[in-house]
């Protein structure tokens, strides 16, 4: 039974859809098979595997709103291990009309289950939002990834997370946990120092201990249409995500 | 009749808050009236006015929803000649709601054409999305502001940007304009530079020429609860948005 793990947060650009793609990489490379699900109508994760959102003929679009099974909609990467189900711009139908179907919230829940995955870990990129589709990811996972930027509007955003968590758990998903996950991190930067540390006061054992900092390489590998692990593998972004999904292991072999 | 303009992209974390308070905040400065709308749900631009977006009594979401006039819902700021209608997090109903009830895109449009508004300019805030409050903003904007980091993934969103612009003047408000503002710019940075030539060719004399670069002030400021130009008034961040003010009331000028 695949691991799902979910990315999101209502702040946007703070990199969920680089920390998706990344980790996605950092776990394929040490051997595990990997789903990326691209739920963002932006389509950054499809893009990123060099396939243009709007000429993908499977999506999850279709497993969302027309029934299509996940097996079905998956599409290979140009990296060994690595699978994934594309977004399509007509996405944005579903924030509308997916909660005006009963249960609605179990739908992507229900695709991942009927399939018979043979993935370790699915990835779920999600929209700068707390729409449907952000809702319906965090029903179907084990574990909710927070990136978050150490700035004011990012650290705000926090609070809103966190209602959404308890309102899903109490609703849909008791099992679902969080990590926050420190991203675009300037270290000389007083800022980002100051509201480290408060999140660090705040959240303790919430935040992973890895930290992501910002490196120019992660801004270059989606236009090659790579992993920055196969863009620039000894790179600080490659190092720092690769120790990402190690300590994600040690989380899940944990649980 | 104020000049209404909307601050929209789909891309997540473009600097669309920080360009509409600080713009709002640099034409209060040369005197004219202006009035700020938060229209995301996140209430960012609420926050940084120092007002708890949860707290706030009348809200965006009243006058969207519950028919309340844009004069009732207006706050005061710390800064003169800036009013605010705050946001609040129940705006997240507006996005589901809005769209069920007919002709629902003119909403706003119509509650700013009532209001016997005294500003000069009203400067509308808009989710990282392409909802029914985004809608709502073009169809009641004479521009569009897309603010819009030089990076692939905000380069890749203008596509979107432009087909929705292109519907709403089909379908709503033939007169919207757009212009196109290359903000969190590090002037040191290759993929930055290289992406500012491709928009600039792209688009020509739908780019703004004034440029805003990375200031790290400009995430300060929403701290302290008040604009760059009162927090920091010599900064890179606060000069760049005079000139951008500047700029912005010319282009009005010669309409
Ligand atoms: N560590 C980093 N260093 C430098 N740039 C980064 C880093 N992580 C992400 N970026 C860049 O920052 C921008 C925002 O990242 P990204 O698009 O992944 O965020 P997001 O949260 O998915 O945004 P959205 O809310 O629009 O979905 C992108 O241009 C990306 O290339
Ligand atoms: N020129 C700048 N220099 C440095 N930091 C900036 C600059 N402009 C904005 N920021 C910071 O970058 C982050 C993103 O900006 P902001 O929140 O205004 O973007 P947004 O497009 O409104 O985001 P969202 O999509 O979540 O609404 C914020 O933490 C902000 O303080
Ligand atoms: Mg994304
Ligand atoms: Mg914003």
């Amino acid at each position: 039974m695949a691991y799902v793990i979910a990315i999101s947060n209502e702040k946007g650009g703070v990199a969920k859809t680089t920390t998706t793609y990344s980790l996605g990489a950092s776990l394929a490379e040490s051997g595990k098979k990997i789903l990326l699900i691209d739920l963002d109508p932006q389509g950054n994760l499809t893009l990123a595997n060099g396939i243009e959102p709007g000429k993908a003929v499977k999506t999850s679009h279709d497993v969302l709103l027309n029934g299509l099974s996940i097996t079905e909609a998956i599409a290979k990467t140009s990296t060994p291990g690595l699978e994934i189900v594309p977004a399509s711009p007509t996405l944005i139908e579903a924030e509308q009309n997916l909660p005006l179907r009963s249960n609605y919230a179990f739908t992507l829940n229900n695709a991942l289950r009927q399939g018979a995955l043979v993935h370790e870990y699915v990835l779920l990129d999600c929209p700068p939002s707390m729409g449907a589709l952000t809702y319906n990811a965090l029903t179907a996972a084990e574990l909710l990834i927070i990136p978050t930027q150490a700035e004011y509007f990012s650290a705000y955003a926090l609070r809103d997370m966190m209602t959404l968590i308890r309102r899903v758990r109490r609703d849909s998903n008791p099992r679902l946990a969080y990590r926050i996950l420190i991203t675009l991190l300037d270290q000389r930067n007083r800022t980002h120092k100051v509201i480290r540390e408060q999140l660090e006061q705040t959240f303790g054992s919430g935040l992973f201990q890895t930290v992501i900092e910002i490196d120019t390489r992660l801004r270059e590998s989606p236009i090659i249409g790579l992993p920055i692990t196969q863009y620039r593998p000894t790179s600080r972004g490659s190092q720092q995500y690769r120790v990402l999904a190690q300590e994600l292991i040690e989380y899940v072999q944990q649980q």
